[in-house]
């Protein structure tokens, strides 16, 4: 369970990171 | 699950998605009571993207001149911002107490929450770039509709010089936004569209240069050669209509998430 919680906060950080990258490369 | 209107949203959402549905299964299988790990350091690394999102996203507001825009992407950041306390507030129980159920109700929340309000803000941004795309698709319906005021082969020559780059741009986007669409069906609406147009530009050219020399040259031919100019400037607009109706439809419900 640890594994789980850990790697969906990291998913979730990611995903949050792409929708930003996609917010810059569409405003750009 | 829900389906993904485009392959760019698919890809950034569907990993987190899945992941999410397998947690809550987890979860529910784990209501007897395991420790939960110290997820403090995991929290903070989404905060902190949290908030380089949300400065992004209301620089982006500021910059843009598109209102739907300025009014879709608020909303959708403060989900996100106040799906990111869920989590802090979350990790915090924890600390005090592992085996806090509220503590986990309230992670499965944040992090729902957060899907919820990304997915808002991609479709935003979605719906402000087929927006851009419809008003390309636009101005070359305007320039179809001066069709009938090219009489002389000057006029044909400034024409076809101004209506080729707009087209050309037209069928690259609507090219471009057919290749990310995820609905199949959608797809070949917008090819065989797409095809069309490129088939029967051309046959528009050539059919206002017939109209323009059977008008100098006079004689019952000029209504034939209207009629032909005409019949193409409304095949080529009917499916332009048709570009711009397939552009707005979508297979995405937000609702799915809730």
């Amino acid at each position: 369970l640890r594994v789980g919680w850990e790697q969906l906060l990291t998913a979730i950080a990611r995903n949050i990171n792409e929708t930003e990258n996609q917010v810059l490369t569409r405003d750009a | 699950m829900p389906v993904f209107h485009t392959k760019t949203i698919e890809g950034i959402l569907e990993p987190v998605a899945l992941q999410v549905s397998k947690l809550v299964i987890l979860h529910e299988e784990a209501e007897d009571g395991n420790a939960m790990p110290d997820l403090s350091y995991a929290v903070h690394v989404v905060k902190n993207a949290v908030d380089n999102l949300v400065k992004v996203g209301y620089d982006t507001i500021n910059n843009s001149d598109d209102q739907l825009l300025k009014q879709d992407m608020p909303p959708a950041l403060q989900r996100v911002e106040e799906a990111s306390l869920y989590l802090i507030q979350a990790s915090d129980m924890l600390r005090a107490d592992p085996f806090s159920a509220p503590a986990r109700k309230k992670l499965i929340e944040g992090s729902r929450g957060i899907l919820g309000g990304t997915s808002a803000l991609l479709l935003a941004f979605d719906e402000s770039e087929v927006r851009k795309i419809l008003r390309i698709c636009k101005s070359v319906l305007e320039y179809l509709a001066i069709t009938e005021v090219v009489d002389s082969m000057d006029d044909l020559v400034t024409f076809v010089k101004n209506l080729s780059p707009v087209i050309t741009r037209m069928t690259k986007e609507v090219d471009s936004r057919e290749k990310e669409l995820t609905h199949q069906v959608h797809r070949e609406m917008l090819q065989r569209s797409l095809e069309q147009v490129k088939q029967l530009t051309p046959i528009l050219i050539s059919g206002i240069k017939i109209y323009v020399i059977s008008k100098q040259a006079g004689g019952p031919a000029v209504q034939d050669a209207q009629d032909n100019r005409d019949y193409t400037v409304q095949k080529v607009s009917n499916e332009i209509h048709e570009i711009i109706r397939v552009l707005q439809l979508t297979t995405y419900d937000e609702d799915e998430w809730d």
